[in-house]
């Protein structure tokens, strides 16, 4: 499903974006 | 830049905190791991994380293994995970997969 890999892919970026 | 690296953790522990605060709910468990997550946040993180099913944890067993924790905190613990980006939600709003798999 798009929504997931979109969700996931949403997630990754805040976990970065946290972690930079 | 290991300097600057510390500085904008550290800002955004200073903004999760303040966030539990208005929230409420969290009473004297303000205990804090290693992570930065609360113990209850904690929790459930690796309740999501030892789910092997594709679509992930559905809130109903999040909340079957955690009697002691209310809905709504368990709920405010999705909430901050999902924003802080260490979960997210699969196949409807209920379903939740941890993107820390080692």
């Amino acid at each position: 499903l798009v929504r997931i890999q979109r969700n996931k892919a949403a997630a990754l970026l805040r976990l970065a974006a946290r972690n930079v | 830049s290991k300097c600057h690296n510390q500085s904008s953790a550290g800002r955004a522990l200073i903004i999760s905190n303040k966030g539990m605060g208005e929230a409420g709910n969290f009473g004297g468990n303000s205990f804090m791991t290693a992570n930065g997550l609360s113990a209850a946040q904690n929790q459930v993180l690796n309740l999501i994380k030892a789910c092997p099913r594709p679509e992930g944890l559905n809130f109903h067993d999040l909340k079957n293994q955690l009697p002691h924790m209310t809905v709504a905190s368990i709920k405010q613990a999705v909430d901050f995970l999902s924003n802080e980006g260490h979960i997210y939600s699969t196949v409807d709003d209920d379903h939740f997969k941890s993107t820390d798999a080692e």
